[in-house]
Formats: structure tokens, sequence, C-alpha cells
């Protein structure tokens, strides 16, 4: 996170005013985004907000576009969005909105006005931009549910480091709230990735809502929120593989596979599981991988792995079969798996077993940082 | 895969991209410089604070990024 240096509010009781609407939404879903947005900081903090409906309040509230009164004239639609000034008289604390951006109330459609105002009250409240992806005071919009919104780690860190917690909140262990969510770290020797696939020669490595993106020529893995390329994929995936045959990622969620060609999402999917030909028993893969030598995919499910033929579209005989059968002294759970260069690598919590497809015999232990630098 | 180059559209996007966010300022004073320019410099930063690999120049994932809508606050401190 980062602050606007010393720019804060002295006083933690806080007025605001809604000067005007858009019309994209109705007044009282308007009143109530902006009312939850201030929430999202009043939960974490010492801060209370007072609505006021005339004169003029600590934080000014209002819709306009392109020159609409400040020096930081609105672009039209897209691009900026948004914009509000550090805690201070006048402007101070102010939040403009671009009114000729598409502002909703619940669903992903336009930009939902909940996320872009709770961003940016949080800069009405002297927090700055956070280069942590998963963050709220991120610059990027991204889209997430905002029934089920939760201010990440580093935002609570952010605001709470100028004005501490919030007073009224009994921390009782016996009834913790929910765990703030908290962006994976490539460098935490506990990370267990979800799912691991090669992309037209280069790596996804995902965990919870993120993935990192490694391509060659670029030392240090990039890290992404996996909505904002593809909002139709879930979080928390379990599995996914690239198949060289049809050119397609293939990303697994539970009882659904969805398959993206490149960076875009195939029509058509997501699909069954049972359409892969696996049998109903199975409730979800936990890892998959494309065999190039042999030019089958293998989907490991607990303590068993199955094979498909992708060209005939259906399922090997003789499987399933036990993975330490087909990959000797692998016992623990398969949670990701991966083939380069002819080698095949089975993620278990966080180490990687390197086996040789040819000898099937395990050559090399190693960690997430092999493919995935810290 | 060889990188295209920026297009015109990509260069004027990226000026006001940087003058908004990175406090890029017009170039005065001698034209002749030593070291990288100033937008460069400003193009690093940007990318150094998205987590793109740093090449001061507008390739292919830098200018995606320039492109995604966004909050209207400048990423560096410009004080108040």
């Amino acid at each position: 996170f980062s602050t606007f240096d010393n720019l804060k509010w002295q006083t933690n009781q806080l007025t605001y005013r809604i000067e005007n609407y858009t019309p994209d939404m109705s007044e009282a879903e308007v009143d109530d985004s902006l009312e939850r947005a201030l929430q999202v900081w009043a939960k974490v903090s010492p801060l209370r907000f007072t609505r006021i409906y005339s004169g003029t309040a600590d934080i000014m509230i209002s819709f306009g576009s392109r020159d609409h009164g400040d020096f930081y004239p609105f672009d039209g639609p897209d691009g900026t969005l948004a914009h509000a000034f550090a805690p201070g008289a006048n402007i101070g604390g102010d939040a403009h909105f671009d009114d000729d951006e598409d502002f909703s109330f619940s669903s992903n459609r336009g930009y939902n006005l909940f996320l872009v105002a709770a961003h940016e009250l949080g800069h009405s409240l002297g927090l700055s931009h956070s280069n942590d992806p998963g963050a709220l005071m991120y610059p990027i919009y991204s889209y997430t549910d905002p029934r089920t919104f939760l201010l990440p780690r580093d935002d609570i860190n952010g605001i709470q480091s100028i004005y501490g917690s919030n007073p009224d909140v009994d921390p009782n262990p016996d009834k913790p709230g929910p765990t703030p969510p908290s962006t994976p770290d490539a460098c935490d020797p506990t990370l267990v990735l979800d799912a691991v696939a090669t992309l037209r020669g280069e790596k996804m490595f995902f965990k919870g809502r993120f993935f990192w993106r490694s391509y060659s020529q670029n030392s240090q893995p990039e890290l992404n929120i996996i909505k904002t390329f593809w909002p139709e994929i879930p979080d928390n995936v379990d599995a996914a593989y690239e198949s060289l045959l049809s050119d397609n990622v293939y990303i697994f969620k539970d009882r659904q596979v969805w398959a993206l060609s490149g960076y875009d999402v195939v029509p058509g999917y997501p699909k069954n599981l049972q359409n892969l030909g696996l049998p109903n028993t199975v409730k979800k893969v936990d890892a998959a991988l494309y065999n190039e030598n042999s030019g089958k995919t293998l989907f490991f499910v607990g303590e068993y792995y199955y094979s498909y033929d992708e060209e005939k579209k259906k399922m090997d005989r003789g499987f399933p079969k036990r993975v330490d059968e087909g990959f000797p002294g692998m016992t623990s759970k398969v949670t990701a798996a991966l083939q380069v260069q002819g080698n095949t690598y089975l993620f278990s919590g966080p180490n990687v077993f390197e086996y040789n497809m040819r000898t099937k015999r395990q050559s090399r232990v190693l960690g997430n940082s092999y493919f995935l630098p810290c | 895969l060889p990188i295209s180059p920026p297009t015109e559209e990509d260069e004027a996007l990226a000026e006001t991209y940087l003058k908004s966010f990175y406090n890029l300022t017009e170039e005065t004073g001698p034209s002749v410089r030593r070291g990288p320019s100033q937008r460069s410099r400003k193009v690093s930063e940007m990318q150094k604070f998205f987590g793109l690999k740093v090449t001061g120049s507008l390739d292919t994932e830098t200018v995606t990024m320039m492109k995604k809508p966004r909050c209207g606050v400048p990423d560096v401190h410009l004080g108040r």
C-alpha cells in the first residue's frame, strides 16, 4: 500500500454529500453503492461517515464528464473511470466519477459503482495506489462480486497505518471474522499452487483468484487477477493443461471445464467432465497434463490417474491406475502437473517431482521456485 | 516472435498516460541528453510499478496495461 505522506483527516467523524446522480442507475442504487463503499473503510478503522444534503461536506461526491470543473478532465468512455483527492480543505477528499462510463449496481455490466467508489474513497481518506494486484487500491479496475467483497489485507494495513483499527470491533478469538484476502507470494516456501499450464511457450501458475504468467523474455513472472483476463473463468481452479493437439488450454473447476484459445475463451464452454469421458464418479480433477510423447492427456484424481486419448476423444482402457504405479514413488496427492521438454513435473504441496517419461523414474525433487522464481 | 513496434496511436496513448500518471513533463533545455530520455525513464517507472519487464520501451505488455480501465489518480506522488 502507499499513502499521501502526511495527508489525513484530523477527525474520524467525516461528512459526505452526493451532489448529483448518474442516469445509469436509480438514485437509491447510487446511494446504496456509495454508502456500502464508505462502510468498507469504516469497518476496519475508527472513521465514521454522516451524509448531509446541503452545504459543503468533507467528501463531496459528483458525476461529471470531460472538463468538469477541476484541472483534470475526464477522457470519455473507458480509460480513466474516476478520480479523488487526498484529505484536505476545499476539493480535498472529493471524489469525481466519469459519467461517460456505464456504471452498474450489482452485475458486472460496465463498471461496478460500488467497487470504483470503494477505491476512490480510499484516496479521499489518504491512501494512494498499491502495486499489489490483489489490493482494492491497485490502479487497474477488476470486477469481483460485490456481494462477497472482502477488503484485502493490503488495504486494511494501509488505512490502519493512517487511522488505526476499528475500536468498536472486539477481536473475539472464538468468533474470528472472515479472513481478509491476501495476495499469494511467489517467495512463500509453503505456497501450494492450484494448477499449472503452458500456453504457447508461456507458463501460467494459478493460485486463488490470481495467476502468474511467465513468458521467456521476462525473468520476473507477472502476477494477474484471473478475471481481468477471463471474467468467465472461476477463482481457485482445480487443474489446467495445454493440449498441443487442439492448441487450447483447458481449465477445470469441480465438474466443469473451460477452453481457452490463446487469451480468448472458446464458445460452447464450460462443458461437463463427462464430455471428456471421465466417469460420473469423478467430481473434480486435481491435476492434468498433456503427454506430448504419447499424445495422451493424463487426469489425476486423488490416488488415481486416467489416460485420455484426445484424438479418439475417449478414455484409454485399463484406467484408472494408481498414481504410484505410473509414477513410482509418487505417494502424495498431485495438485498440479506440467510437461516441459519431455520431462513430467508433478506438483504436490510446495514440492515438484520430476519424472523422466521414458524410464518412468523420479529424477529430482524440486521446489516451486524451479519454475516460478521468487 | 518479433515484438511489433508501437503504432503512432500507442505512442500518443503512452504520452498521455505517462503525463497523467507518471508526471511526464515536456522536455525542455538542451536537446542533447546523455542517458535514457525522460520518456524512457517514465516508461521504466510504470513497468516497475506493474511488475512488467523493465525495458523503458513500449512493448506489447506495456501498451496493453496502459489500455486497461483505471483510476485517474497518479501512481507517483505529485505532492498535494
